[in-house]
Order: C-alpha cells, then structure tokens, then sequence
C-alpha cells in the first residue's frame, strides 16, 4: 500500500518537473529534485522505487519521461470531472483556479441552492444548477468527483446527496467531519493545516 | 529535525482530539486516536515520541491534556497576526473561514490594489488597505505572516513587499513559484494537491 505522503510528494516532484521543463532543462538529479521539493534525495529515490526503476544511475533523470510516468501514476493523463457544491467565495475561486484545469481536473457542474445563483451563469461559462437536480445532472455530466463549499451546517446533508447520486469521491472544504459509508473516498482540506506548519517552522526557526 | 509529515499530522491530532473532547471523551487510545485519523497507532506514538513522553501505556492519552502539549508545540496558544494580500474571492473566503480564528490565527490587515476595493470594509469588519501603505501597516498592526492570494503574475512583487516590511514567513496560494532569501519561510498552497492523492486512492482502489 503507497503510503499517502509518497503520493503528495508525487504531485509536488511532477510539478517542480514541469517548472524545470518550462526553464528549458532535459536532465535533473535526485540531489537537484530533492532540494527543489524540499525532501531528502534519499526520500526521492524511495518514492520512485515504489513504481518501478527510473532515471540513470550517476546521471539523473529525464525531466520530460519521469513526468509522464508520474502523472500516469497519479491517473491524470484522463480527464476527472468535478462537480463544486456551494458557489460562494471559495467556490467560485476553485472553479477558476488555473491549476485546476491544468492538471487534468474539469468542473463541469455547480450546485447552490439560494435562489438569487440558480440559473445564473458564472463568470467561468458554468451555469449554476438547483441541489435539487444534483442526480439528473451528475448522470447528463458524469460527475466523478463532488467538491463541497458550502457552509459547515449544510455539509453532511451534500455529502448524503452525493451518495445518492452516487458520487464515491469527495473533497470536504468545510470545518467538520462527514460521515461517509466504505465505499465512499472523502479527502478533507484545511488550509489552516499549512498555516500549522508554517508557525511550527517560524517558531522553532526563531528560537534557534 | 523534525519531519514536516508530522508537522502535519500533529496538527490533525489536535482537530481530532478538539472533536472527541466535544464529544464527551475523557481518555482516547493510540489505536482510536490513530483509526480517526487515518494513520496506524505506530505511527501516532511515533509523532509523538519526538517531542516526549505523553499518555499511559496501555490506558491512552488524556484528551485534554494531550491536546494543550500539542497546541503549545504547535507554538499556536498564542495568536498569529496576518497579513493578507489580494482581497478577491480565495483572500475574502479564507478571512471569514472559521477554523482559521478557531486556531489562533488573525487576519489583522487586508490589502489590495484595486482602486474600488481601497477603503472598503471587509464584511468581516477589516478594511482593505493600498498595498502601497503594506510597510507602516505591518509595523502598526504587528503582521507577522503574509498571506498571497492575488493572481500569480503579482505574487513576486507582493512577496518582495512583504519581505521589505519585515514579514518572513508567507503562505502562498498563487500558482507560481516566488523566490525568497534564505532567512524567511515560504509554504506553498494548491489544493489540488489533494484532488491528486483523492484520484490516486480512487482510481487504485477502483481497480481492485
Ligand atoms: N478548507 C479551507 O481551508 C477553507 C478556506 C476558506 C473557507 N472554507 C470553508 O468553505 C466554505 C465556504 O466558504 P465561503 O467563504 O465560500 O462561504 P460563502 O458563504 O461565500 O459560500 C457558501 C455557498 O454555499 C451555498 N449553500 C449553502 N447551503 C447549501 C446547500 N445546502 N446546498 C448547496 N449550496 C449551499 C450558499 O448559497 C453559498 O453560495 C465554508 O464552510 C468555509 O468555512 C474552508
Ligand atoms: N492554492 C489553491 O489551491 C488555490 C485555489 C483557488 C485560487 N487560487 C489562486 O488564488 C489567487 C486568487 O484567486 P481569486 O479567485 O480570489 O482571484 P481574484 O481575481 O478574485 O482576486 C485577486 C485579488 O488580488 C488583487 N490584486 C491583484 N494584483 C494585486 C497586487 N499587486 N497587490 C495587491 N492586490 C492585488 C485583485 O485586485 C483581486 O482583488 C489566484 O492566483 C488563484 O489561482 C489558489
């Protein structure tokens, strides 16, 4: 079983590689990745190990070959379609993120349910649907995956909704635990979490 | 030094246990601290055991307790004030997310530069300032972490203000890398980070 954090940090050397693509270079070490991405090389070479024998040994690897066999393993060469609940500030904000949709990641739906978004178009072309039709919609649009930002008192009810129209993965940005049956993947965000970390850092960095 | 994955994961301990506390829960052990957060019990003790010794073997760890040694680990019983730069949908919903408050983080200073955001009042009762006022404002409000959410083309900029007004450590959430100098701390934010380990988990476990 990948342990969670190899799979974070394989989206984190795919992007520094496609920094590194995008500033011209073909070839990089573990050492250079490493550092980029703030991890030991010896950390690099384990999480590679798990998917197979990549790069030159002495050498380095491939920029352009290790992203795509990366982003393979990370299933993002195909499309997933999103479906965002709770069109508020966050919510338009994802929508419109650039990474989003650069990574393979297409919002194809928006759900609210306050009268005066139903039906309106967001500025990204998406026009706003009734929770009401979460079903019909996710079957018309084939929604994958269900992104919920709305308030923390509305969440578990999207999260029933989702099931029921039998989206099994979701991505909770709201402050509280959803219940969710086995089949059922739910992936929680706080960005506070970050912040932890940060202060941890500045903290300890401080003190010397 | 020790690991950010349990930075990390400290800090979902500590949600965790704010939660059984809620709860009603007293005692909790290294088993069900480590079943709600999705981590095996090896681990959990692991984590805590850079730090000393908590808990009664074979009882578990007191709910209370344990939480105080973490948030003063966390270094967040005090309170962190924050900058944030770039007012628009992802600046505004991070100011009135609730968990950010909850945890000891204050956003005492909003800035922008967009001439019919300047001089506003945040719904949250903040007023949006010039970015150009970023260095008296960070001296008379205390900043102590700047937060970037404007679009990635002005994030270096805001990051060279930020770093001339004396604020070293910065959470940015643009989709761009901003280079800094050795004595302050950058942490990168991109949710979809998450919706990479969500996919992976799903399109693994989907397989079979
Ligand atoms: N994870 C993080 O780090 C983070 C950061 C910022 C905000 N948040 C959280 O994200 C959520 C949204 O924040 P925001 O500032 O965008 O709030 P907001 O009030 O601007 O938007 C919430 C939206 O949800 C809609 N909504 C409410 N109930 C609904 C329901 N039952 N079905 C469908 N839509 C419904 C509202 O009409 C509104 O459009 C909050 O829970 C907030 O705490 C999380
Ligand atoms: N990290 C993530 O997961 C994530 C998610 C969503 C959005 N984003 C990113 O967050 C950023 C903000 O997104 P948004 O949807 O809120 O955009 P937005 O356009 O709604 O807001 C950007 C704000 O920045 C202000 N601004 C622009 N240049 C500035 C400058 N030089 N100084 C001060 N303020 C300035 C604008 O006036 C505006 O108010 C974007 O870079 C977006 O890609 C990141």
């Amino acid at each position: 079983k990948i342990p969670k954090a190899t799979i974070t940090r394989l989206s984190i050397y795919d992007r520094q590689l496609e920094l590194l693509e995008f500033d011209g270079y073909r070839v990089v070490s573990s050492e250079k990745l490493a550092w980029l991405c703030q991890v030991n090389s010896a950390q690099v070479r384990k999480d590679l190990g798990y998917f197979g024998e990549f790069g030159i040994r002495g050498v380095g690897y491939d920029v352009i070959d290790l992203q795509a066999q990366i982003k393979e393993i990370l299933a993002i060469n195909r499309n997933w379609n999103l479906g965002m609940v709770g069109i508020g500030k966050l919510g338009s904000a994802l929508i419109q993120h650039h990474n989003f949709s650069a990574r393979g990641f297409k919002c194809v739906a928006a759900f609210d349910n306050a009268p005066d978004k139903i039906g309106k178009r967001h500025p990204s072309g998406l026009m706003i649907r009734n929770i009401d039709e979460l079903r019909e919609a996710v079957r018309e649009l084939d929604v994958e995956i269900g992104v919920i930002t709305t308030p923390a008192s509305a969440a578990q009810r999207v999260a029933d909704l989702l099931l029921e129209a039998h989206v099994n993965a979701i991505l909770n940005f709201s402050p509280t635990r959803i219940r969710v049956p086995e089949c059922c993947l739910v992936e929680h965000i706080d960005f506070t979490v970050m912040l932890d970390v940060l202060v941890y850092k500045f903290h300890h960095e401080a003190r010397g």
